[in-house]
């Protein structure tokens, strides 16, 4: 049975605090 | 080449006056004006309808399909939504077609998945300071995290409320909680005691940074991994609705106690409570148990992709530990020698089932007298028939030409195909036996394929072959080879819409996560297990995947180092019909070369000592080593 793909949304929300918090 | 026209009559049409519904479309507008009373006692503009269950499963029990119940739409995966005057579904293109066919014209189709997109479209439809409702027992911790943050900057405020609004609609048709016995699985087929696992996850616990003192398990894999306990509140899965906070000093397992049996609560040391004793708690405790926990000096590790927000909004925030996965998740990723030994030899067993199948279909689809659910039917029972069978891992899916397009299609006893040897036919089926859930597709066409449909094929198995041998550094993520699956279709500009593959283990589900090719996975480590399948979907047409099971092992490297590759242990020979071996690189011919003397190897004998002998010269012919 196929996995459906998982959205990245999630991973872009970290990905973009991550580098905030990282320029702060 | 183009996509047939399909006439779409299979499908609703709601531009037209007055709108189209096909018969498989539900009539969902009185069951929405009872959602919308609700709603209105609530004072909610919106209310958020999730796919899942309070354990964050991808197979619900009958009680929790509270999205199919409010949409018509039966797909897996999917979110509805419904304001005062709206109802939208958004799901991912497996279904899209599906949906189409199922829901009726009050509801919007949205062809994407993230929770972005639906948050957008709320923000569009719900007007400043109006509430937004969700039930946080089926929200993970993650996605609630992804919806409030996405209504931070608005004036909309995200309201949780624990009693669940669709419940309260679905009234008394709701069907019953399931209260089938729950049992211990006899001790040859699994790889640990549930006392050496408690243990694991203690030690686990002492050594991880932060040091907490308990541990909360919520997806129903857990627990029915760790207690070594199976039942069957889901279909296809068998595992019964608890959690487990498992501490330093203590076991508390929530389920309800009537479903045990003498010997299970003995098996179980439920009548003590010392560190190795399992106190038993009421099911619907769990939230109370888990804030009483909490008011001690303690701190509770959970792990956001299976805890649900309703459990995690009563922990202090100050006594939380938070990983993606458990503990449990992670030590159950990786399966040690008697789980990898039970699991390869539950795919022998259905190996023979499968090639029992492939030989009959042979035999019979020129005579017409097969059809998508005969066949259906035939190979679930040949699977049954096996040793330590427990039933089908999965709804089969077996699809004739254009069906074999939409990827998770399952023929109905009404609503089939009749197989035929002038197109391709796809099967994705699996078992469940005590040692092992299996899960395999293949696709085949007994008469004359297209071209086109050659090179396809060719091209997906090329994907597989590419995957499966692949030699990558340890710990690598999935997510980072994953292409390797692809790029045979890729270089002709084909595609496929679904991920490459998922975990799978011991009598659990079909879909063990967290292992697989996506970003949430975790790295490849030697002993897991995981399916590999790539495909191609033509819609109108026909479609096509190739999936096995492997085992990721250590690779052998012409310098030291530490490599991993894969190892098959799915058994079955590829459509030698389908295969132009005019695409296929020396390198991807002899691994295909030697992945047939394997199977040869494995299914061979086993075939002979039960007098398959049919079965054993299709085999035979089947894995007849191939030449450029």
């Amino acid at each position: 049975r196929a996995p459906h793909i998982i959205s990245w949304t999630s991973l872009w929300v970290a990905s973009a605090l991550a580098i905030l918090s990282w320029s702060s | 080449p183009e996509p047939k026209y399909l006439g779409r009559e299979d499908v609703r049409n709601c531009s037209t006056s007055p709108e189209r519904l096909p018969v498989t479309a539900v009539n969902t507008t009185m069951r929405l004006a009872a959602l919308r009373q609700q709603m209105e006692t609530w004072n909610l503009s919106a209310y958020i309808i999730p796919d899942t269950d309070a354990h964050m499963s991808e197979y619900i029990g009958k009680p929790d399909k509270r999205r199919e119940w409010i949409s018509g739409f039966t797909g897996s995966a999917g979110t509805a939504v419904v304001t005062m005057g709206k109802a939208a579904v958004w799901t991912d293109s497996r279904y899209w077609t599906q949906a189409e066919r199922q829901m009726d014209c009050n509801w919007e189709l949205h062809k994407e998945v993230s929770i972005s997109s639906i948050v957008a479209w709320i923000l569009a439809e719900v007007p400043d300071g109006q509430n937004v409702g969700f039930d946080p027992f089926l929200f993970s911790v993650d996605s609630w995290k992804n919806y409030d943050q996405g209504f931070q900057d608005s004036s909309r405020h995200l309201l949780s409320v624990t009693t669940n609004l669709v419940d309260v609609a679905w009234g008394s048709e709701r069907p019953p909680v399931p209260s089938q016995p729950i049992y211990a699985l006899p001790k040859e087929f699994t790889g640990s005691t549930w006392q050496e696992k408690v243990s694991a996850v203690r030690s686990y616990m002492e050594h991880h940074a932060k040091t907490p003192t308990g541990v909360l398990l919520s997806a129903l894999d857990e627990t029915a991994w760790l207690f070594n306990l199976r039942s069957s509140d889901i279909p296809y899965n068998p595992f019964f609705y608890s959690y487990a906070l498992l501490t330093n000093s203590s076991i508390r397992l929530f389920v309800n106690k009537s479903r045990f049996s003498l010997e299970t609560l003995q098996y179980l040391n439920t009548n003590c409570t010392l560190p190795m004793c399992v106190q038993l708690e009421d099911y619907s405790q769990v939230r109370d148990s888990v804030k009483a926990y909490a008011s001690g000096d303690v701190k509770i590790l959970i792990g956001v992709s299976y805890t649900t927000y309703g459990v995690y909004e009563v922990i202090p925030k100050e006594k939380l530990v938070t990983d993606t996965y458990s503990p449990v998740m992670l030590i159950k990723a990786v399966k040690n020698s008697k789980e990898q030994a039970l699991l390869k030899s539950s795919h022998v067993r259905d190996a023979v089932a499968v090639i029992q199948y492939l030989v009959w279909l042979e035999k019979n689809v020129p005579k017409g007298t097969v059809d998508e659910f005969s066949g259906a039917e035939y190979i679930d029972e040949l699977r049954r028939n096996e040793n330590f069978s427990s039933g089908p891992s999965f709804e089969t899916i077996s699809a004739s030409g254009l069906n074999a397009a939409l990827a998770h299609y399952s023929p109905t006893k009404e609503l089939h195909r009749k197989l035929s040897s002038d197109e391709m036919y796809l099967v994705d089926s699996g078992g469940q036996y005590w040692d092992g859930t299996t899960d395999i597709t293949r696709t085949v066409h007994w008469g004359t394929p297209t071209a086109f449909q050659k090179e396809a094929y060719t091209r997906v198995l090329m994907g597989n072959i590419d995957l499966s041998r692949l030699v990558f550094p340890a710990a690598t993520s999935g997510r980072v080879i994953e292409a390797f699956a692809r790029r045979a279709l890729w270089e002709v500009g084909l595609n496929y819409g679904h991920g490459t593959g998922h975990g799978i283990g011991n009598f659990l589900c079909v879909h063990e996560w967290p292992v697989g090719f996506q970003y949430n996975n975790i790295a490849m480590a030697k002993g897991m297990f995981t399916s590999i399948e790539p495909g191609y979907y033509h819609d109108g047409e026909f479609g096509i995947r190739l999936e096995d099971v492997a085992l990721v092992v250590e690779a052998k490297t012409k310098y030291p180092g530490d490599y991993l590759t894969f190892e098959l242990v799915s058994f079955v020979p590829y459509d030698r019909n389908l295969i132009d071996v005019r695409l296929l690189s020396p390198e991807q011919l002899q691994y295909l070369n030697r992945y047939y003397q394997t199977i040869r190897e494995n299914v061979g004998p086993e075939l002979q000592r039960r007098q398959l002998l049919e079965e054993f010269a299709w085999l035979e012919q089947h894995t007849e080593p191939l030449s450029a």
